[in-house]
């Protein structure tokens, strides 16, 4: 799964705070490298956190999806992370969707199956 | 001690020393086990430590230790959250009854772990996604995980002939209980004579600390909260 390759092309392609033309550009490239990685990064949180952040901040910075991308631009500074997707959880003290487990995988996705290990007594 | 692994197998082990339970991208849960009276092969658990690994906006890599009479309600610095982050609030150790009982809330990955001291010793229960469970790290055959695999097969102690030959014997054992006693003491609390069951008279007879009826005890409540699956919540073994 080669899901931080996309998170690092993203940094690196939105090198400083510019207009919200460019980081739309740079977001929708980070979607096609995500949308990419899907089968090997099936089983993988940090996949389907990015999968679910990208709309939220679709719409936080109003990105078209069907406008061109990025290249990832070279030899410039990293840039500070995106701001984190909108707090819509019903569990507030949870953060963000991407750190609720249930609420970050993808929203058509088979309910989980949760399983149990126990260790006790002699 | 005794092992219900992922799979429900249920198994008795001896696995004297540091063991790990769980490994993958996400934690690592690893125990020690020390012989509860000498000259025994059986062991119950006197560490315990937990390790939740840094994860993208949401918790800093944070540390659970817990030792006999030292179950902290925090994590290894000081703090009951996952750091300064967003999403902090995503990984939460709280403390049920003190020095007794703690949960640790996992949300980001969806897991709740249970730590229990009874008597001299920890118990440990968690419920997690399997999409977790099988987050594998890459070149780790995962072979030696006690949760995944249960324990290795020199490590394991027969519960059914110990039975056998504990069912055959009608005076008291060294440990001062009978067969019987031991059976009827585990009932109070087990009604049902489950793995949960069995692994009490076990336990009564191969320790005589009648603590451990509340270890098999606990450890059923925590399956109730913690399965899916009501309909697993017994096991049965020989008698199926």
């Amino acid at each position: 799964c080669k899901i931080l390759k996309c998170n690092s092309e993203l940094w690196a392609s939105t090198s400083k705070t510019g207009p919200e033309e460019d980081f739309c550009i740079a977001l929708r490239a980070y979607d096609n490298c995500v949308r990419r990685t899907a089968r090997t990064c099936r089983g993988d949180l940090t996949y389907h956190s990015a999968q679910h952040g990208i709309g939220d901040l679709m719409s936080q910075h109003n990105c078209s999806k069907e406008e061109p991308t990025s290249q990832p631009r070279a030899r410039t500074p990293l840039p500070p992370p995106p701001p984190p997707p909108v707090l819509t959880s019903q569990e507030p003290s949870s953060g963000p969707e991407g750190c609720h487990y249930e609420h970050s995988l993808p929203r058509n996705a088979p309910p989980s199956n949760y399983t149990h290990c126990g260790f006790f007594g002699v | 001690p005794h092992l219900r692994t992922f799979g429900d197998d249920f198994q008795t082990c001896k696995v004297e020393g540091a063991w790990p339970l769980i490994h993958n991208k996400y934690l690592s849960v690893q125990v020690t086990n020390s012989p509860v009276v000498p000259g025994s092969l059986a062991t119950a658990t006197t560490k315990l430590t937990i390790i939740f690994k840094n994860f993208q906006q949401c918790v800093d890599q944070k540390m659970y230790h817990a030792e006999t009479d030292q179950l902290p309600s925090a994590f290894a610095d000081g703090s009951k959250n996952g750091g300064d982050r967003h999403g902090a609030n995503a990984l939460q150790v709280v403390e049920k009854v003190l020095g007794q009982h703690v949960e640790i809330h996992a949300r980001y990955i969806g897991t709740t772990i249970v730590v229990r001291q009874v008597g001299r010793y920890l118990t440990f229960a968690v419920r997690m996604p399997e999409e977790v469970v099988n987050s594998v790290e890459e070149g780790d055959n995962q072979d030696l995980y006690l949760c995944l695999h249960g324990c290795p097969t020199n490590q394991r102690i027969d519960l059914e002939s110990f039975r056998a030959r504990a069912g055959s014997r009608t005076s008291a054992g060294p440990r001062g209980f009978t067969y019987q006693s031991a059976k009827a003491k585990c009932k109070e609390r087990l009604p049902v004579e489950d793995v949960y069951f069995q692994s009490c008279v076990f336990d009564l007879l191969s320790s005589g600390d009648i603590n451990f009826t509340m270890a098999a005890f606990y450890a059923f409540e925590d399956v109730k909260m913690l399965h899916s699956n009501s309909n697993r919540h017994h096991l049965f073994k020989g008698k199926a």
